[in-house]
């Protein structure tokens, strides 16, 4: 089959990155990896 | 979470900031129809509410847990975060809901393996006690979209959570639509009694036929089968796969004279919004004269007892197939959907017109239908790396498009699918703009379930930016196929040029292509919408009620007062005032609002005080207490001495 003449595109660059694994290697260090407690419940917790 | 002041409203206002990007601004509206169609969580534009979710990208995908009560409450989808299930994830956790696996009762169904767990990252194992965190009496859900997928957190390459029913391991932290519990958490935690768009669904596997009417004026039955002479041998919804069930109705055109109609009727609808999407398998084993119409029956005051109204003939010959069909409606009144056989011809073989899995939903028909017949074959005897392509599909929006799939993957992706969406351009195609603007592509492997509300279909979507550049070229991407794609020969011999394709090589794996019933009977089945996105180009608009932004109504004195959370700068007594924002149970205050106050501190303020009075009023008492004591222990002791005197 022909190819075209531009490469496909990735558009999550290929990678089947769940949340976390999105969220780590954007710096952030949330609970649990995706959830921003208030100060109130960070207190708690 | 527990506690009533986490709920939202049953209608959530939200806002979508600018920074989004369009694609994912596309995917959100799309998660937003599925909260619509399966549960009674329903979204707005925001429009002066106190309380609202701010949808922006940020540096990933993260949202707090419930109602804060803090005004703008920002959920972020960020890059790669643009995927359904991921926002439904999100929105989820904003409407109340923590991880599965932080669940109270979690140890008994998993099992932490806390030494392969990255280092400084076990608190992300913890569990919320039944104080904090209810299962509202649903099972433990492996298959919940709010679970952590087995590799969480993990320092090497074993799996940090380990299922205690193996069967499972490579269930958790699924990604593609909610489970049946995580709606069924949803319903209880809302109370919610349906779905808003939800309008029908049947699988005629229960004898009252879900409230379906045969029609008068017409001259035969349709009639309730498990098998039919000349097919089908088996009903759609279970395929023969249990005895005793696998209904489907039945219009035996061999057996009716020319001319003979059948009627099926669906039991009253009343319509919210004024456009639907019906959808029902078909089998076509009559006679090529012999035709399946689709009416509806609107009813109104001037017509108590309903006017028929043509909507479409179904275009579906005679094959041994189920056929998938989808019919967009736009019915505003009272109606019911009538199915119409006509005995065309003289004909009398065996066989006739066979309907079953009707769903009725108040959203938009997928635009087109990609079959792949024996999909399993396909994914097992395809090479690494080779496509095949669907047809090419010309949308409403005039541009033509297709998907190439990897039934084994692309290169490095082995015991994936991979998907791609291509534009496609024909010989001197004239009259579009190119690079094509801001059309999103939808390619959704469709779980075949009768039942569309638990259907846990998988998509991705792609957004043609006009102004995204190719990898390592100058050229546009979206520009026409003609100029950056290559020509094809199509299977009929005529030839047409596909451009690049964009789409991801991890669509879904090969596993999880085996489960559910994304293969049924065999086949597998794409549905392929193209939609004009271009409105979501421009800001949302902000709500009237929002003080005027600072602009040419700004008072000179202001030009130089910056006024920070929203205040807004006000000309008062010939001097620059901040006005600050308030809400329920918070305000902004400060000469630049500056300050938060909330009901909540303001409480923990009156209780410091009046804590702190008693305190100090319990000191003034012990030191008095003292004091006289010590006062009275000297007098008697002086008093002691004077006896000695005397004596």
């Amino acid at each position: 089959l022909p190819t075209a003449k531009l490469l496909d595109h990735d558009v999550d660059g290929g990678r089947d990155r769940d949340i976390i694994d999105i969220n780590e290697e954007a710096g952030l260090n949330l609970v649990e990896g995706d959830i921003v407690l208030d100060e109130r419940q960070t207190r708690n917790s | 979470i527990i506690g009533d002041e986490y709920r939202w409203p049953k209608t959530i206002p939200y806002y979508m900031e600018d920074d989004l990007e369009i694609n994912a601004k596309g995917v959100i509206l799309k998660a937003f129809e599925q909260y619509r169609l399966k549960s009674c969580i329903d979204f707005k534009p925001w429009s002066g509410e106190a309380n609202y979710i701010s949808i922006f990208k940020g540096g990933g995908c993260f949202s707090s847990v419930g109602n804060r009560h803090v005004g703008k409450q920002s959920l972020s989808i960020g890059t790669n975060c643009d995927r359904i299930a991921t926002i439904e994830h999100e929105f989820l956790h904003a409407l109340g809901f923590w991880h599965e696996q932080s669940r109270a009762d979690r140890d008994d169904y998993v099992r932490i393996m806390w030494d392969r767990i990255s280092e400084g990252k076990e608190h992300n194992f913890n569990t919320y006690n039944d104080t904090t965190s209810s299962s509202l009496g649903v099972p433990y859900d492996y298959g919940s979209m709010m679970h952590y997928s087995k590799n969480a957190f993990q320092n090497g390459t074993e799996p940090t959570i380990v299922t205690k029913i193996p069967a499972f391991s490579d269930v958790i932290g699924q990604r593609m639509e909610f489970s049946d519990s995580d709606l069924l958490k949803l319903h209880r935690l809302y109370n919610c009694t349906q779905g808003s768009t939800f309008l029908d669904s049947c699988d005629f596997e229960r004898e009252n036929i879900c409230g379906m009417i045969q029609g008068h004026g017409d001259q035969a039955d349709w009639v309730r089968l498990a098998r039919a002479t000349g097919g089908p041998d088996t009903d759609y919804s279970n395929m023969g796969k249990c005895t005793g069930s696998g209904y489907f109705m039945h219009f035996n055109t061999g057996t009716a004279k020319t001319g003979d109609t059948a009627l099926l009727e669906s039991r009253l609808l009343y319509p919210k919004r004024g456009y639907q999407c019906l959808q029902f398998f078909y089998y076509n084993s009559a006679e090529p004269s012999d035709t399946l119409k689709i009416y509806v029956r609107e009813y109104d005051k001037a017509h108590p007892n309903g006017t028929l109204r043509f909507i479409k003939t179904i275009e579906g010959s005679p094959q041994n197939l189920w056929q998938l069909h989808h019919v967009s409606l736009d019915v505003k009144l009272k109606f019911r959907i009538v199915f119409e056989g006509t005995k065309g011809g003289s004909g009398a073989s065996a066989g006739g017109l066979s309907l079953d899995d009707i769903n009725l939903s108040e959203t938009t028909c997928p635009e087109f239908i990609w079959r792949v017949k024996n999909f399993s074959h396909v994914m097992e005897n395809t090479p690494l790396n080779t496509p095949i392509f669907s047809p090419p599909f010309t949308s409403k929006e005039g541009y033509t498009f297709q998907m190439s799939l990897y039934p084994s993957g692309k290169e490095g992706y082995p015991g994936e699918l991979s998907a791609y969406a291509h534009l496609v351009a024909r010989e001197g195609d004239t009259g579009k703009t190119w690079p094509c603007p801001w059309k999103q592509m939808t390619m959704m492997l469709m779980d075949q379930h009768p039942h569309i509300q638990k259907r846990m279909s998988n998509q991705r979507s792609v957004t043609t930016d006009p102004n995204m550049k190719a990898t390592g070229s100058d050229q546009l991407f979206w520009d026409d196929p003609q100029k950056v794609g290559v020509e094809v020969t199509d299977t009929d011999g005529s030839k047409y040029y596909r451009g690049p394709g964009a789409g991801t090589p991890v669509y879904l794996t090969h596993l999880r292509a085996k489960s559910r019933d994304f293969i049924k009977g065999g086949d597998a089945i794409f549905l392929l919408t193209m939609e004009d996105v271009s409105h979501l180009t421009v800001s949302q608009p902000l709500p009237s009620t929002t003080p005027p932004p600072v602009s040419s109504t700004t008072p000179d004195v202001c030009l130089n007062v910056k006024c920070q959370n929203g205040g807004v700068c006000v000309l008062d007594t010939d001097k620059a005032a901040c006005r600050c924002v308030v809400g329920d149970d918070w305000w902004y205050y400060g000469d630049s609002c500056q300050y938060k106050g909330s009901v909540m501190d303001k409480n923990t303020l009156a209780l410091a005080s009046s804590l702190s009075v008693l305190g100090v009023m319990l000191v003034v008492t012990a030191v008095s207490v003292i004091c006289v004591k010590k006062k009275y222990k000297k007098r008697s002791s002086s008093d002691l001495v004077m006896g000695n005197v005397y004596a």
